[in-house]
């Protein structure tokens, strides 16, 4: 469970990257 | 001390036009069909409609180990598996998605 909630994170992270 | 020529000759000219108009004949018809679909094909959020279906796939799966490969293969018959994987190797590159046991399962980012 805990990798689930660090690939999300890491996802999350990438995302607002992008969209700056 | 000059009077508006302009005045006198625009209602002379407006008498005729009805009768007349050149060049005005057909363009209203023709033009506006074609340029419209061009924008459907691209939807929305710049994806393509391959990505946009698997995309809201794995956003509607309330599973909290995600979708798996073969259960996206299932839903979109037609589409290969390596296609699959483009698409699912994209999204999770831009972040819309996530795997998460393993490599074969994935959950969207944009669902709580």
């Amino acid at each position: 469970l805990d990798r689930i909630a660090q690939n999300k994170k890491a996802a999350l992270e990438r995302l607002s990257a992008r969209s700056t | 001390s000059k009077p508006q020529a302009m005045a006198g000759g625009g209602g002379m000219n407006s008498s005729i036009m009805p009768m007349s108009r050149p060049g005005m004949g057909g363009m209203g018809s023709m033009g506006m069909t074609g340029g419209y679909s061009g924008a459907n094909a691209m939807a929305n959020n710049g994806l393509s409609p391959n990505q946009n279906q698997v995309l809201s796939l794995i956003k509607s799966c309330p599973e909290p180990q995600g979708i798996s490969i073969q259960e996206l293969k299932q839903r979109l018959s037609g589409m290969s598996v390596t296609v699959i994987r483009q698409v699912v190797d994209f999204l999770s590159n831009e972040g819309h998605i996530f795997s998460t046991i393993d490599e074969d399962h994935f959950r969207s980012t944009d669902q709580e």
